[in-house]
């Protein structure tokens, strides 16, 4: 019943957190419950809803450790049906905590529930450290965004190997639910150039729909905002419910 | 005599690696002897330089592993002056590999001689893990790129508090360089709010130059060069020019 989509790149600034967010956002309002894990120690997705500092106790580190229960992590949000389990920078300490746990891929596929949810988004940091192998030990996905940019085109091929390794030892039903790319510049031959590359390699693992560079989207954040909430006519909502639209019809064909 | 600096910002895509690459070519375009070390699995650093995925074995691993000498790691590039110790994804390794050793941090310290270079750049990855510990232990300074984005800023503090932490604790010497606003939009509201915040927070600790967001910059990589040999006369090659000499009048300075 509850599908769990890890949002994962280990290239920096890509757009993960902007995408989780707002794809979380999008299949809320369709009134599906929807969880998003914060997994990374900055804490970005929590301050993408505008949860502050002060309230982010427990969280995803105590939650991991065991030191308290999912249900008194998650924390309900401004969003109708969009719940979060935040993050602040303690979690970096859960990296070198769990390193000797014989469990340690495991600690959150162990503690999430499957019953309430309709979705559970994971905001991974950048990098294929303990945390993101968490993230993908829990998953049934893993949705890539790309940014149109040629560092981030040259990351991809690193981390669908990361995928295929977890998928052989840790993980046999993790799959891709696909490629976004993001932060798509019109006025650019770059982008342009990187989206033939994606679509050329990865076919229709990639989404038609495409997220383009919008500023509306870098300013909601200071709001404590989803852009959808933020300004829902901009370029960067109708894209991420474009995107939301497509995600839920691949979820009808399964 | 050589001068160790820490580029590095747990941000994700905030411009780590562009700004190592393009201020040590300036660097070394004044005839100083410049070594950068990319010390990112991503191996954008490496990329930057135009060095080919086959040819960067042995590198910032097998160095820091103990495998290779410094020397038998540093590769020659196409800009005079400019040397490089090229990384790839096995470096990612070295993070689990140098857990159990009583020396972790101070692995690349140790590899490290003060001999040849007029200055030594190390490129960290997006994370406060131990390859970012042993550059901040090793370095006699950290250079901050500060992307002009709200979650950009939010994340600064706690990179400041980790750098107190390494100087308290492991790196007595390590001292901030200085923060460079970094893809700069002039058009948009939110770069000049970021400013603001910043150089009140932060006084001359902030450098007086600015680097705008320009496509050349990120044409460059695919090319395999810094910009400034990419294309010396755009926005971006200018304002790292300028970023150059600030950065030698500081050092003039002490
Ligand atoms: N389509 C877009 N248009 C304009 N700005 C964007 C867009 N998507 C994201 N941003 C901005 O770019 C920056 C990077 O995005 P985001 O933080 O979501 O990436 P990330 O991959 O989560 O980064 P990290 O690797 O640090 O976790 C943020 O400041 C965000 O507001
Ligand atoms: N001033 C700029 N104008 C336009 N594009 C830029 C600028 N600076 C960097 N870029 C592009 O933005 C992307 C992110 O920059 P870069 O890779 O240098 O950041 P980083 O902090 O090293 O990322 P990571 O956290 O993944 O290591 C790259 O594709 C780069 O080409
Ligand atoms: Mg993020
Ligand atoms: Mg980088």
């Amino acid at each position: 019943k509850t599908k769990i989509i890890a949002v994962s790149n280990q290239k920096g600034g890509v757009g993960k957190t902007t995408t989780t967010v707002n794809l979380a956002t999008a299949l809320a309002a369709t009134k599906k419950k929807v969880l998003v894990i914060d997994l990374d120690p900055q804490g970005n997705a929590s301050t993408g809803f505008g949860l502050s500092r002060g309230s982010r106790r427990p969280g995803a580190y105590e939650v991991l450790l065991e030191e308290a229960s999912l249900k008194e992590g998650v924390k309900a949000t401004k969003i109708p049906n969009l719940f979060l389990l935040p993050s602040d920078p303690d979690l970096a300490g859960a990296e070198i905590e769990l390193v000797y746990d014989d469990n340690r891929e495991f600690k959150l596929k162990n503690v999430l529930t499957r019953d309430f949810y309709d979705y559970i988004f994971i905001d991974c940091p950048p990098s294929l450290s303990l945390l993101t192998v968490n993230a993908l030990a829990a998953a049934d996905s893993v949705l890539i965004p790309l940014q149109a940019e040629y560092y981030a085109l040259e990351g991809i091929t690193q981390l669908l190997k990361t995928v295929e390794l977890i998928k052989r030892n840790i993980n046999p039903s993790l799959t891709v639910e696909g490629i976004v790319l993001t932060m798509f510049d019109k006025r650019n031959a770059l982008s342009y150039a990187v989206e033939n590359d994606v679509r050329e390699h990865y076919g229709d693992k990639v989404y038609t729909t495409v997220i383009p560079r919008n500023v509306r989207i870098s300013e909601a954040p200071s709001h404590g905002l989803p852009v959808m909430v933020y300004d829902i006519n901009c370029l960067g909502s109708l894209a991420y419910l474009k995107l939301a639209r497509e995600f839920i019809k691949q979820q009808k064909r399964g």
